[in-house]
């Protein structure tokens, strides 16, 4: 585990990133973007990832892709209880590290224990004050969300934390976790078996996972599509679409295909005359009219009058594309 | 633009990610330089166009006038650069993602 510097990091941070626009101040936009999410760690973390990757190429992690997953916190049994919901992760996304970051509140030193003294309120009573016992340790448990009842809140990992001097970030590598089980709904609680004061709050210094992963499909053609070509902005029940924040009226006018009539067949309309001679003639000249190509198409018998061979009954109304040999074999040397 | 070379070359853009309408999930970059490829692989093809062999056959065969019909080879990238993009996922996580051949480097006759 690595500590990141204290929890002021996020406000210092951001000022840091709008201070330090770069070429195309692409830092500044975002947290401009973020709104203001962008005081909270994990947004700032992001940030600084990017701005990495951005100035010097370095992927992230040794990866192509970085996860973010905030926690949502409820208060179960006057603890604070955050929950992840991991599944937005790709299925073509191998997960590298992932690691789980928090903030420790600074220890509340137990208060320090007067001996008695002795004599009580004597003038010069000697008092020895003993020393103040060790703070609580905390416990960061991890649980399954999944359906599965099997598995459904099995403690998915557990660790004791060492209360640092002051409060500060800290990351725990629960990357074997993350690989191995799968789990893509956790819960986590950080319980140092106190009481809390208060009933906890959220607050920007609210846990949060990082996956660093390689996306296997970021190679294909159009990767960018996939995950950056959303829905259309307007949502579908939306009885007037909003015009896009900074669009014209877009003069473009739509125009449906016109479709003439019904399309019954493939037949090629305006094509009724009979053949000009047995459509199995084997000669034409080009000063004669082209023969039309078309030949009546022979119904389908059914099946009771199948077993009658030779019954041949043309209906004149519909033509297929036919050609004689000699047309066959200039097409088959073309 | 008009005064661009003839020839298969790179040619300037910048893409805007509000112009495409990914603006409200694109953290970053706003926008980038994308360039794009354009111009004439017609023969004889200088060696600036980089073209590769079958290029090379293709147009001599095309200005040979063997067969009718041969288009001339097609102005494309050759080398490209990737593009980190910071963005909102659907549940609105900050996702990174490095993103390859989003930027021409070079064009070539292909």
């Amino acid at each position: 585990s690595h500590t990141a510097p204290a929890w002021s990091a996020p406000l210092a941070a951001v000022r840091g990133l709008r201070e330090d626009q770069d070429s195309h101040g692409s830092a500044g936009d975002a947290v401009a973007a973020l709104g203001p999410s962008a005081q909270d760690m994990v947004a700032v973390h992001m940030l600084r990832l990017y701005e990495k990757y951005s100035r010097q190429g370095a992927r992230p992690g040794g990866g192509n892709t970085v996860r973010s997953f905030r926690a949502r916190m409820e208060v179960v049994d006057q603890k604070a209880m955050y929950f992840f919901n991991l599944t937005s992760m790709q299925d073509s996304e191998m997960i590298l590290t992932a690691t789980f970051h928090f903030y420790t509140e600074p220890p509340r030193w137990p208060q320090v224990r007067e001996a008695m003294c002795k004599p009580p309120r004597a003038k010069n009573a000697s008092c020895r004050l003993l020393p103040p016992g060790p703070p609580a340790r905390q416990h960061l448990l991890f649980r399954s969300l999944s359906q599965n009842s099997a598995t459904q809140g099995l403690l998915r990992g557990a660790m004791t934390l060492v209360p640092p001097p002051r409060g500060l970030w800290q990351a725990k590598d629960i990357s074997a976790r993350a690989r191995g089980d799968g789990e893509l709904l956790l819960s986590a609680q950080l319980d140092s078996g106190e009481k809390e004061l208060g009933v906890p709050k959220p607050s920007p210094r609210g846990p949060y996972i990082l996956i660093y992963a390689n996306d296997l499909a970021i190679a294909e053609p159009n990767s960018v599509a996939v995950t950056l070509q959303r829905y259309d902005p307007f949502p579908a029940g939306d009885p007037e679409p909003r015009a896009a924040p900074n669009s014209s009226a877009d003069p473009r006018v739509r125009r449906a295909a016109q479709v003439s009539g019904p399309l019954l067949d493939n037949e090629l309309p305006g094509l009724d005359e009979r053949p000009a001679h047995a459509p199995h003639a084997h000669h034409y000249h080009k000063h004669e009219l082209w023969p039309s190509p078309f030949r009546a198409l022979k119904p389908r018998p059914g099946r009771k009058d199948r077993r009658k061979k030779g019954q041949d009954t043309f209906l004149g109304s519909s033509q297929v594309l036919d050609f004689d040999e000699k047309t066959m074999q200039k097409a088959r040397r073309k | 633009q008009w005064d661009e070379p003839r020839v298969c070359s790179r040619r300037y853009l910048k893409v805007d990610f509000a112009d495409i309408g990914w603006s409200e999930w694109v953290l970053s970059p706003k926008s980038f330089d994308a360039y794009y490829c354009a111009g004439a692989c017609e023969f004889p093809m200088p060696k600036v166009v980089r073209p590769s062999n079958h290029a090379t056959i293709q147009s001599i065969v095309r200005a040979v006038g063997i067969v009718p019909g041969i288009p001339e080879p097609c102005c494309v990238p050759d080398k490209m650069n990737s593009l980190g993009v910071l963005f909102l996922d659907e549940n609105r996580n900050v996702v990174l993602k490095v993103y390859p051949n989003m930027s021409v480097e070079t064009c070539a006759c292909r």
